[in-house]
């Protein structure tokens, strides 16, 4: 069976602790945590025969044979080492306590020893001072401590060594997908190593656009000839889709770069000679912006704003009365979404006036239209009966108005159907005679 | 209709002619699916006939065009009240037809009136009967098959009622007289209505309608100087029309 793993925590008692410890004793602990972990000793009580020096008895703490601590006496003593409330750190993992007592003890005042608790503390190895080895500091590029231990890792440009300490130069297919950063030749702002090539890729989610902001800083070695300025042995080259290449030299920052596009590569190359001191920059993503949607006739457009981007929605909804239409047929509600092409994935609707239909016919009478158009909202019809024969139950012809809910509504109170009722016993003819 | 005048197209469109079992009879419309007569024309020896053989004709005045077309009822509804096996009881005299399909009325073709709850029968006044039955042409009697009409005055009911007590006494087999029945004519006789105009309309008009007072029932002769045309008082039978009406 493998050794268990040391305990991260644990108490020490003198013996017969808290009764009064024996003469002519002679008692040792090692204390032990994991690795990459320090002890942190914290005494509860020591109440041991106090003398000068801790001559007679006494409890010694050492570190790999280097004295920590030796101490007696209680909270009170005048003489005696005593260490109150103070805790113990080991500068390891393992800690060794020694309790010793001399062959009296004396009769007025019994000694109890001491009671100690201890527990593991993680060791912060980034920051413990560089060694006096001059092999140089624990990570050579970034540290980070974890709990028990410590990784080191390095710089955009640079990968680990297999020593786990060093990092060597390596900047190839750097991919930063994140929607803003900060990137920088290697050893920037410091001289870098010649012949460097790296490269820099920015990719991020598809409806988000990369801003490059240089920072002045910018030195690339450029070559003057009679054109001008040209970039022959170092340059950043900045790659996007569907572009041409650009190179950059020279010592002028190129300041803010809209790249209009969600992926940007960057090509950083240097030969063996020269001298560039490199660049950084820090980019940002913008959503896509789309274009304004312009407004639709008998409706509202929501929300209002200035300017649209990937992955806005607008709704439209149409003014009482009227409908959505899209390609001819009616839906019932509409959004659009700003798509990562910058584009609207659907166009806006048309708001249509509604219909109400053909009012129902009316048995014994007719309906003609008082107003409006082809049985549109607002119209107004107005039910007859066909007299003399019929008359409206209630005896008032009752107008229907087209509603928003596309139903023909009275607009009488209380009749909200007509009814034609037979007229009885009036003929159109009357007998008539006038002989006498 | 005897004493009467022909009637002009549209003046009482609420005739109805019936062909029943080859006999001929009268009725009239109340509604749009309901035609009124009298008992007696869907009853023939002591039994309701069959609806089929019922042919119902209304919307002109001339039997020659008015046979052209016919609808046949529904259903009939005989009052309940009406026993007669020896044709001598005519109380209750009053049935209701129901038809298949409703009418659409126009002028040819308009319902008649029911007269109000408690409508008084008032000595006197001048009321319309009419019908397709026959008539007295120089002493003879005539089918002339056109629509006529005739206005006779109401007649008190006591004086009805003396009237048929004094046949009684001299005829055998006469009918009685009751409460559910008045009488319309005038004693000198020569205006009446008659066979074949039974279950036709007597009207009455007030307020500008015309309002069915009565149902061609049974009379003594027809036109006989003394003698009255018996009605079946329609007012009496409102909750029954009302009743048969909602109930089917």
């Amino acid at each position: 069976l493998p050794d268990p793993d040391p305990p991260m925590f644990g108490e020490v008692r003198s013996p017969r602790f808290p009764q009064p410890y024996p003469p002519n004793l002679q008692q040792q602990w090692e204390l032990s945590v994991p690795e990459g972990f320090q002890i942190r000793l914290t005494f509860t009580h020591l109440d041991i025969e106090a003398s000068a020096g801790c001559h007679y008895d006494s409890l010694t703490v050492l570190y790999q044979e280097k004295l920590l601590g030796k101490f007696c006496g209680d909270e009170n003593s005048a003489d005696g080492h005593h260490p109150g409330n103070h805790p113990i750190l080991s500068p390891g993992n393992t800690l060794t306590l020694i309790f010793q007592t001399d062959n009296s003890n004396p009769e007025r005042h019994q000694n109890l020893g001491f009671s100690a608790h201890y527990q593991a503390t993680d060791v912060d190895e980034c920051s413990a001072p560089e060694p006096p080895d001059r092999s140089g500091p624990l990570c050579s590029q970034i540290c980070l401590n974890t709990l028990g231990s410590y990784l080191c890792s390095c710089h955009h440009g640079y990968e680990l060594r297999s020593d786990q300490r060093t990092c060597v130069l390596s900047c190839g297919g750097g991919i930063f997908d994140e929607p803003e950063g900060h990137l920088f030749s290697p050893g920037f702002p410091d001289t870098p190593p010649h012949a460097v090539s790296c490269q820099y890729i920015i990719s991020v989610e598809p409806g988000f656009t990369v801003s490059l902001n240089f920072t002045d800083n910018f030195h690339i070695e450029s070559v003057d000839t009679e054109d001008g300025s040209v970039c022959l042995h170092h340059w950043l080259q900045v790659t996007l889709p569907d572009r041409e290449p650009v190179k950059l030299c020279g010592r002028s920052s190129p300041g803010l770069m809209e790249t209009n596009s969600s992926t940007v590569r960057l090509d950083y190359h240097t030969d063996d000679a020269g001298q560039s001191r490199g660049w950084s920059l820090d980019y940002r993503t913008h959503r896509v912006q789309c274009p304004f949607p312009g407004g639709v006739a008998k409706g509202r457009v929501t929300p209002i704003l200035m300017e649209y981007f990937y992955r806005d929605y607008l709704h439209v909804r149409c003014d009482l009365g009227y409908k959505l239409m899209m390609d001819g047929q009616e839906i019932q509600s509409f959004s659009t979404m700003c798509q990562s092409s910058g584009r609207w994935h659907l166009p806006l609707p048309e708001c249509h006036i509604i219909d109400c239909g053909e009012p129902e016919p009316l048995l014994n009478g007719a309906v003609t239209v008082l107003s409006g158009l082809q049985n549109q909202y607002r119209s107004v019809v107005q039910y007859h009966c066909n007299e003399p024969f019929y008359s409206p139950l209630g005896g008032v012809n009752v107008n229907f108005t087209c509603d928003a809910d596309r139903q023909w509504r009275s607009t009488h109170d209380i009749v909200d159907r007509m009814t034609c009722l037979p007229v009885c016993g009036q003929p159109t003819e009357l007998i008539s005679g006038f002989q006498r | 209709i005897i004493g009467g005048s022909d009637a002009p197209e549209k003046t009482i469109p609420w005739q109805v002619m019936l062909s029943v079992d080859g006999g001929r009879g009268g009725g009239m419309v109340i509604a749009d699916r309901w035609i009124m007569t009298a008992a007696h024309v869907l009853v023939k020896n002591g039994e309701k006939v069959a609806p089929e053989t019922v042919r119902i004709y209304m919307g002109q005045t001339d039997v020659q065009t008015l046979t052209d077309t016919f609808v046949f009822p529904s259903s009939l509804h005989i009052h309940p009240g009406y026993k007669n096996p020896n044709l001598l009881t005519y109380n209750n005299d009053i049935a209701l037809m129901k038809l298949h399909q409703p009418i659409t009325f126009n002028s040819s073709v308009m319902p008649l009136c029911l007269p109000a709850e408690g409508a008084t029968y008032h000595t006197g006044i001048m009321g319309l009967v009419s019908g397709f039955g026959i008539t007295i042409d120089q002493g003879r009697r005539m089918l002339r098959n056109k629509l006529k009409y005739v206005q006779i005055p109401l007649v008190d009911q006591e004086t009805c009622s003396n009237s048929v007590s004094m046949f009684k006494r001299i005829r055998t087999h006469v009918p009685d007289l009751t409460e559910n029945m008045f009488c319309a004519g005038v004693p000198e006789g020569s205006k009446d209505s008659c066979q074949g105009d039974s279950g036709s309309a007597f009207t009455l008009r007030e307020q500008g309608r015309f309002y069915a007072s009565g149902i061609v029932s049974w009379g003594i002769d027809c036109g006989k100087q003394g003698t009255y045309g018996v009605y079946t008082r329609v007012t009496n039978y409102l909750p029954w029309i009302s009743k048969i009406m909602q109930e089917n």
